[in-house]
């Protein structure tokens, strides 16, 4: 038996958003720790990970470890019927083909419930080697955000060179109507975390990506106030966007390499 | 130029 009841509706609609057009389908682990998810694009270029842990959840409970094959962009559509302040609550039997949601208002005068079909998926779990980074910057979600949609509406670029230093984090593109830059310095007070630019570099890094990923990744901007990129010399990136102290979506995107 | 690494080549199954 699993049953993981959540505060907020609004929480699971922000995660499915993120990560739904990335990843259409996808095994959700349930076990004791909580829930997790990885999953590649088609195009084996970008990864999913995603931690939900039991602590963000009351209660939580799972008896046995279950794989729960999901249909993402159909979870999404069947979170729309909640609102965002009900009470969200999923359980599911454990030899079940299914996922029981049920919504509840706050005030309890109006309970909503749902049996969503499960899947067999077949997916290749990953193992990603621990890494140290050259460099973690961390900014604003919505600066990043703000940054990736400007690079690529209004360049019209590609690909995005990203280049730390120790004076600030530089995206580059070039486009079809010329090229341009944006460079963020890292920010003296940290009175204010969430608003801060700051660098933990052990050396400059510079790295190619494709931005219309990076635009992807940019849709968990609600999940996170602010954003973490990690970078080193051809390894993937890593775009974290924590969920309080409850858990994390991660996104992992392979470099361009020069030929 | 620049080709796009695939993630399959840093990240093993």
């Amino acid at each position: 038996m699993f049953e993981a009841r959540l505060a907020q509706s609004n929480l699971m609609k922000k995660i499915l958003d993120a990560i739904k057009d990335l990843i259409t389908e996808a095994n959700l682990e349930i076990s004791s720790g909580g829930i997790s998810l990885q999953g590649m694009d088609s195009s084996h270029v970008s990864l999913v990970a995603l931690l939900m842990r039991s602590d963000g959840f009351s209660p939580f409970r799972c008896d046995r470890n279950l794989t729960l094959g999901v249909n993402l962009q159909a979870m999404a559509k069947l979170m729309k019927c909640a609102s965002n302040d009900d009470i969200l609550t999923m359980t599911a039997e454990d030899n079940s083909d299914t996922l029981n949601l049920q919504f509840e208002s706050p005030a309890q005068d109006k309970l909503s419930e749902f049996e969503m079909k499960l899947m067999d998926i077949d997916s290749e779990h990953l193992g990603i080697p621990e890494t140290e980074y050259d460099a973690v910057i961390r900014m604003p979600s919505s600066e990043f955000q703000r940054i990736c949609r400007d690079l690529g509406a209004g360049i019209g670029g590609e690909s995005v060179t990203i280049a730390c230093t120790k004076e600030g984090v530089k995206f580059s593109v070039t486009g079809s109507v010329g090229s341009g830059s944006i460079t963020l310095k890292q920010t003296g007070s940290v009175d204010k975390p969430a608003e801060s630019v700051v660098i933990n570099m052990a050396q400059p890094v510079t790295l190619i990506f494709a931005l219309r990923y990076l635009n992807s990744f940019a849709k968990a901007t609600p999940l996170s106030e602010s954003v973490s990129l990690s970078m080193s010399r051809e390894v993937p990136l890593v775009v974290e966007y924590k969920m309080n102290d409850t858990g994390y979506v991660r996104f992992y995107l392979a470099p361009k390499l020069e030929d | 130029g620049s080709k796009q690494a695939s993630l399959m080549s840093f990240f093993k199954k």
